[in-house]
């Protein structure tokens, strides 16, 4: 059966996308079928992909009813990798989603028929940088939320804001099966100290919560973006790409063994 | 008179609040009064200058017309600069306002005393990470742009998205006074190919608007939040501390010679 997980964190920057994709990409080459959905109007997940986002070929108007997100799906240069692309008028969606009915549920309804079908093992959601009603709607079809937290200050702040809306979420009956998957700690450069003390104030506040993989700071990363590919792929031996292998192995280990 | 400045990018982390927080230290520094407005839910540019946000603390209230910005203005530890704080509860405001009238105009109307008051040379606003309804009120306040830009490939991808949004509310008559006052890179490292790349490639598509000073990536620049402080007092002879001073000069030098 498939798992919807969603990438989400107010916090702009902090390696939501850098992460779908390669984590999306790590979960393929280990013969998972995989499905990504760029929620996120800036479509940085699919052009990191190598994808042109086009009018109309984005999950909106599957969003408000009128198509099927199965129509949407889109294959990829990364075998058993397959995406549903953004696009710019997604931001449209907000506004308009919010004066439909049930606009809380409107992708958990989209996705629905995608679950059903069996095709997929993982669904995987890159959310925008904010907890407006893309992210909301993200967090009421999740199987799961994975957390990418970038070693820094200011986005240690906002993690107990995303933290206790779940917890609403769940707690309120909009999705009381959405649970904290894991907490991935991006960019971390261990020569400062910075990051070596964010690293510790998660892993004690958060017990059991933080994945061992720490996904470097690595130029090779912020490269591939431009060739369209993930960096397993663009430079699979390089720091980066190693230490997005190991996230997906982990990953799998802890889904099995949660 | 006051200048209204934005600082403004929906592309998450590239450095809108540090660079509001250490522009606007830099020009208070200079003797010049300044008033920071954060108008991001998230409040890092409160916590950036040591203030803890309140409940009915920001500018929330005033842009529904139910009180005023004057009464929010609060010091802080930067002689010569004042803020008015964010709070979580400003990410509620974007439904209020969007229901309100004139909903584009409520943070140019809730300014204007403030303008009026004659108290401060310069008035800047951090953004959220979005091209939502308060930035979009930010837009419209505006009388100029300022674009950071972090060296890297998504964000220089989104760059022409806020550009194209600020020309049609330009003509459209929302601010056919906005201009873009220039675009500043931060985060820039000097020894990767893709930073030297993504700087050569704004500055062959906007000549003329690309701020010469380069922010570099510097760690002190990312530890001085968690003191309360803008990098220019946390390590005043750090690079990070030299080159926002620097940018604090030529900002003043481009505004007195366009
Ligand atoms: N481990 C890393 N090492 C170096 N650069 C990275 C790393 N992870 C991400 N980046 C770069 O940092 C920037 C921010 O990452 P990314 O765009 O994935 O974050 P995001 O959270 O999706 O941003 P947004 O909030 O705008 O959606 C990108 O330019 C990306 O290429
Ligand atoms: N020049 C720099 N060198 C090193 N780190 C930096 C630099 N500028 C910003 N940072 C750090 O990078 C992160 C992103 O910067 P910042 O939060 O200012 O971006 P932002 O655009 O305001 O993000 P958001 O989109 O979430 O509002 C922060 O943790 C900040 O401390
Ligand atoms: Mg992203
Ligand atoms: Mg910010």
């Amino acid at each position: 059966s498939c798992t919807v997980t969603i990438l989400a964190n107010q916090k702009g920057g902090v390696g939501k996308t850098t992460t779908a994709v390669n984590l999306a990409a790590g979960l393929a080459h280990r013969k998972r079928r995989v499905l990504l959905v760029d929620l996120d109007p800036q479509a940085n997940a699919t052009s990191g992909l190598g994808v042109s986002p086009t009018e109309g070929g984005s999950i909106y108007r599957a969003l408000l009813g009128e198509e099927k997100v199965i129509e949407k799906i889109q294959a990829t240069t990364v075998d058993n990798l397959y995406l549903v692309p953004s696009e710019l008028d997604l931001a449209g969606a907000e506004v308009e989603i919010a004066r439909a009915d049930n606009y809380l549920h409107r992708l958990r309804e989209a996705l629905q028929p995608v679950r059903e079908l069996g095709r997929y093992d993982d669904l995987l959601i890159d959310c925008p940088p904010s907890l407006g009603i893309l992210t909301m709607n993200a967090l009421a079809a999740a199987d799961t939320l994975v957390i990418p937290l970038q070693c820094e200050y200011y986005a240690l702040e906002g993690l107990s804001v995303i933290l206790r809306l779940m917890e609403q979420l769940k707690t309120g009956g909009v999705n009381p099966g959405i649970e904290l998957e894991g907490i991935v700690m991006t960019m971390f450069d261990g020569r400062t100290n910075l990051a070596r003390q964010v690293v510790e104030e998660v892993r004690a506040h958060f017990p059991g919560k933080i994945y061992e993989t720490l996904i470097p700071r690595s130029v090779r990363i912020s490269e591939a973006p431009s060739h369209g590919l993930p960096v397993t792929l663009y430079d699979p031996h390089s720091p980066g790409a190693l230490a997005y292998k190991a996230f997906a192995r982990e990953f799998i280990k802890r889904r099995l063994n949660p």
